[in-house]
């Protein structure tokens, strides 16, 4: 089982949209 | 950091060392949001400044020792491997289990990375917890603490002094919710009793309860289900107990699903600034690049990685290299783990882009790290990861680094044991 970790998320928005089934990244959204 | 070009920077030697101070950082816009705090950062509210720079080795070794811990965790729970300590669960609450237990120094499910501030009860009783995508029933030290407690900073949760508190009777769905997800949970005169056990012996075992869950000011859930934990044991830190935001329905965005629908984003902290854990869709959220989630996989969110570039180079690694045992996305492990064959091309191709500078001793699970007290600036290759649907997530110096020592800096990726496990 591969784990993309906490260092590799820091500063990164991650949203766990489970209803629609889909994990979201956007960069430049945590200043 | 200063461009070079678009796949290699430079950033100062000191960005890379651990704060001593907490600055101020922009929060995720929304009614409900919460701050996240680095555990182990000056940001924390029961943070102690280290002495020295032994003090901040043995501090790195030991997060990255946890950290395995918690990979070892996560493996047990994917396998449904047995949990242990496989002992009736009432009798975890009787004086004479005292040492049945026994915390192991050293040991913790290593999950404390991030803490959030939340309340519970009538009046609310304030608690910093765990923020924890790998975990699921939320729990609280509570009083009367009948076998052991460890130290938080401030006091336990009081049911007696919660006007809406009430045991969960052992007839009620979430009752045997609790015992699907734990895997451990009892009966007895004064309700159902939960158990949740770490795999490294730290535990929490209690009574399953409810009561009014105060995330914001604005946004209270009445009848919110967690476990009030009468034993105890384990290294939490400081923190009152565990936040469990992970898939099944005793986690809190289940159970807030009618108020929030089921979305949570957050921004997580460094050391030195904070982040913020948002319930609720928000229109900015369109804007992320999204890859499936996939379903009937619970407990974890599992994700798909399609490949990983390294210096703008695509590494020669198939796609079924990580689709054979899968991914997750997890937030209480610090260190991202492959497939060995993927983490080899990254190491690979890492140290070829970081060949000027000299090797040093691999630091526990990570086996790059180099020497850079000669230096004080660092050029090195950004990190891509591709997953499916075309999603890109470009990764930065505080993405790419982990630093166990202020003139040392190790590459922060580690394999799994095996490609097909």
């Amino acid at each position: 089982l591969s784990i993309f970790g906490n260092r590799q998320q820091r500063k990164i928005l991650v949203v766990h949209d489970v209803p629609n089934a889909r994990i979201g990244f956007k960069q430049g959204a945590c200043s | 950091a200063r461009n070079i070009n678009q796949h290699i920077q430079t950033v100062s030697v000191d960005q890379l060392r651990p704060p001593r101070e907490c600055t101020a950082g922009k929060g995720l816009q929304g009614k409900t949001t919460l701050k996240l705090v680095d555990r182990h950062g000056p940001c924390a509210p029961f943070h102690q400044k280290t002495g020295s720079a032994d003090d901040g080795k043995r501090d790195s070794e030991e997060l990255l020792r946890q950290d395995q811990q918690r990979v070892d965790w996560i493996h047990s729970r994917t396998a449904s491997l047995p949990l242990s300590p496989k002992k009736n669960i009432e009798d975890l609450l009787l004086p004479e289990a005292t040492t049945q237990v026994p915390a192991q120094t050293g040991s913790s499910l290593g999950s404390g990375n991030f803490i959030v501030d939340v309340g519970l009860g009538t009046p609310k009783q304030a608690f910093n917890l765990v923020f924890d995508t790998g975990s699921d029933l939320s729990w609280v030290q509570c009083d009367p603490c009948l076998i052991s407690c460890y130290q938080q900073q401030g006091p336990r949760f009081s049911p007696s002094a919660s006007s809406t508190y009430r045991n969960v009777p052992c007839s009620a769905a979430e009752c045997a919710e609790a015992k699907l997800e734990s895997g451990l949970n009892g009966c007895s005169t004064s309700g159902c009793i939960y158990g949740i056990t770490y795999g490294d012996n730290s535990l929490s075992v209690g009574f399953l309860s409810q009561d009014t869950l105060t995330i914001t000011p604005n946004d209270v859930v009445p009848g919110f289900t967690f476990g009030c934990g009468h034993r105890n044991q384990g290294l939490f830190g400081m923190t009152g107990g565990m936040f469990g935001l992970g898939r099944s329905k005793l986690s809190v965005p289940s159970q807030t699903a009618n108020k929030f629908g089921g979305v949570f984003a957050y921004c997580l902290p460094t050391a030195s600034v904070p982040g913020s854990l948002a319930f609720g869709p928000d229109s900015s959220y369109s804007s992320a690049q999204f890859t499936p989630l996939l379903t009937g996989s619970q407990p974890f969110y599992y994700l798909t990685i399609t490949g990983i570039s390294v210096g703008g180079q695509l590494l020669p690694v198939s796609s079924s290299i990580f689709t054979t045992s899968g991914t997750i996305i997890d937030s209480g492990t610090v260190i991202t783990r492959l497939p060995p064959t993927a983490y080899s091309a990254l190491r690979s191709a890492f140290r070829t882009f970081m060949a000027k500078y000299p090797l040093s001793q691999p630091s526990l699970i990570l086996d790059t790290c180099y020497d850079l007290s000669n230096y004080t600036t660092v050029q090195y290759p950004l990190i891509e990861f591709h997953f499916q649907g075309g999603t890109n997530v470009l990764l930065d110096f505080y993405n790419i680094f982990f630093v166990p020592s202020s003139s040392q800096a190790c590459l922060a990726f580690a394999p799994t044991s095996s490609d097909s496990s």
